[in-house]
């Protein structure tokens, strides 16, 4: 493993800790788009199928366990959790899951290495992880007050999706045949979907002043 | 390619 693969992943990780950081502690979810959470937990869910087929290594299958965990108890918490649900945005979040789902599938069955059940639905998670943040993107240029933890839950998960660009690129020069299109366009459009965010959140670091999107 | 090599990727 390279280090921006491990940067990558520990960016990753810490996106997850920031997000349940600030629902198990504060015990409010505001700003958090729940239909980007129930996304997430689908991109794991079909993704890492190979769980329970495929052993890669103790890391990978820790790895696997702590997103598939961590997405899901994240929509628990923001649906069911007595306290945590009423800080929930209902009104603002109203991106439709089903409009990114459905090409998603769509494109995941016409266009993928092998059509095999395992196959698809792992190309479908591709798909779907590079759209997934558009409902909290959205609720984000809705959302006047951005707190902190929320910009910054944002702009580690950006970091992941960038560092993992760098991985592809370093591996592409450092391991034979490695050329996995479907991966790296999905990877690509999904960091290119942060560039926006990113801008605004480095002006309002520069000038010190509290993070908003433009309408 | 090579199933492993990717999928070795979270």
């Amino acid at each position: 493993m390279n280090i921006f693969r491990l940067a990558g992943d520990m960016t990753h990780l810490a996106s997850v800790l920031v997000l349940l950081l600030k629902i198990h502690t504060i015990k409010s979810c505001a700003g958090v788009s729940l239909k980007t959470q129930e996304l997430y937990a689908l991109v794991f869910a079909t993704r890492y199928l190979d769980i329970v087929t495929d052993f890669i290594s103790v890391y990978n299958t820790v790895m696997k366990l702590i997103f598939l965990g961590s997405s899901f108890s994240i929509v628990w918490y923001i649906r069911h959790h007595r306290v945590v649900r009423r800080s929930y945005d209902k009104d603002q979040d109203t991106f439709r899951h089903y409009l990114l789902m459905i090409p998603c599938m769509l494109l995941a069955l016409f266009v993928h290495e092998k059509f095999t059940f395992k196959e698809v639905m792992w190309t479908f998670s591709l798909y779907l992880e590079a759209v997934a943040i558009l409902p909290q993107l959205v609720l984000l240029q809705r959302t006047r007050n951005i707190d902190n933890l929320t910009g910054q839950y944002v702009f580690l998960l950006g970091a992941y999706r960038g560092l993992y660009i760098f991985n592809w690129i370093y591996r592409y020069f450092t391991e034979p045949h490695f050329v996995h299109w479907i991966t790296w366009i999905a990877g690509v459009v999904q960091t290119l979907l942060y560039a926006d965010f990113f801008y605004y959140y480095f002006e309002s670091w520069k000038n010190n002043v509290r993070l908003q999107l433009p309408a | 390619s090579n199933d492993t090599i990717t999928k070795d990727e979270l």
